[in-house]
């Protein structure tokens, strides 16, 4: 196992997240 | 866990752990008739200084104690319970001069603040929430997040203090259809929020927003675990779990503490340690802590056992002392002792 397996990553996944999820 | 994770799980050798990292610097005894819940480590201000005080909870009782010069403590505040008992401490952080304790009969049915009055220095105790609570957390920034009531009439509240603990203020997150286990705050990201669910999910909340912005299914293998702390580094959420349920398994015995890392974009995760006794120990998880990359569990055998999550392996194990069990560890807030308690209200501090 590595972090291949966990997909693309994002530094930004908190602030793409929080844009992407409803209000 | 898969045959190729078995590779990456490190399992010490009996003699590669050190009982010596654990010193005793000073203990006391609560003289309480009630069974000893909770202990924690608060900084409280008196005549204007701020110090690193004591907070011991039994059922009937919560008190406050001050060190003395001597590595003695001098109980200097008491609050009494007379209808519900204590089940825990919940410390707020940035917050002086208040604790929080959990009341109820197996499950949370009260949640208190306990402050002194400044005139005269007088005991008082506020009733914050009741209810069916599920899970209850003091974060950073004075802030205090609960869970109250299970499925879809659920509701997820997050409470600010005011510096003094006063005056408050109250914001609602979006409930994510499944009761809520447990919370743990992201170390370093001061608007992230993580909860365990009952269908072992780990949800992230943005705490600013309220918005639900994840659920990452996490492995069926250990059911109603336990989130202790979490951490984001380089775009990923490395977060430490316990299993109180988890059934003994030949390969790795009882598992204790798992790393699992977790990428918020897709909600895929990977287990990448699991934290099993050394050799010659025995016992389940009974309660456990995890300050920064240490990680602490009281066994049912009775044991206290330490793990360095960056080594990988148990680095200390604490038998009973005087022939009595230990049912209580945390890690000090204001300094890098651990407490270790007995049901009987002794408390011993260690250095590690």
């Amino acid at each position: 196992c590595s972090t291949a397996d966990l997909g693309p990553i994002s530094l930004n996944w908190f602030e793409e997240l929080s844009s992407e999820a409803p209000p | 866990y898969s045959t190729e994770q078995n590779e990456i799980v490190d399992l010490p050798a009996c003699d590669s752990w050190n009982p010596g990292s654990l010193q005793l610097v000073s203990k006391f005894k609560n003289p309480s008739s009630s069974c000893s819940v909770d202990v924690s480590a608060v900084w409280w201000e008196r005549a204007g200084a701020k110090e690193p005080c004591i907070i011991t909870a039994c059922e009937d009782v919560v008190s406050l104690w001050k060190p003395l010069d001597t590595l003695q403590w001098e109980k200097v505040h008491t609050w009494h319970f007379t209808e519900v008992p204590v089940l825990q401490i919940v410390p707020v952080h940035d917050v002086y001069n208040l604790i929080c304790v959990a009341l109820g009969n197996l499950e949370i049915r009260e949640i208190r603040a306990l402050l002194c009055s400044s005139g005269d220095e007088n005991e008082k105790q506020v009733l914050l929430k009741s209810g069916n609570i599920k899970a209850v957390l003091g974060l950073t920034k004075r802030r205090l997040v609960s869970s109250i009531g299970t499925f879809c009439s659920q509701q997820v509240q997050v409470l600010t203090f005011a510096e003094d603990g006063g005056s408050k203020d109250e914001q609602l997150l979006m409930p994510p259809d499944e009761t809520i286990l447990t919370f743990a705050e992201v170390q370093g990201m001061q608007d992230a929020l993580l909860g365990t669910t009952t269908v072992n999910n780990i949800v992230i909340w943005n705490l600013r927003t309220g918005q639900l912005l994840k659920k990452v299914h996490i492995d069926d293998s250990y059911q109603a675990s336990i989130c202790h702390r979490a951490y984001s580094e380089m775009g990923l959420l490395f977060v430490v779990l316990s299993h109180p349920c988890a059934k003994e398994s030949q390969a790795f015995g009882s598992p204790m503490f798992q790393l699992l890392v977790i990428n918020p974009k897709t909600a895929q995760s990977l287990g990448v340690l699991l934290c099993c006794l050394p050799e010659g120990q025995a016992g389940r998880f009974l309660e456990g802590d995890v300050k920064d990359h240490i990680a602490a569990a009281v066994l049912t055998s009775g044991t206290i056992a330490v793990w360095d999550l960056l080594l990988g392996h148990c680095t200390a194990v604490l038998p009973p002392v005087s022939g009595q069990n230990w049912s209580l560890v945390k890690w000090s807030d204001t300094d890098s002792h651990l407490l270790a308690g007995q049901k009987d209200g002794n408390i011993f501090i260690y250095r590690y």
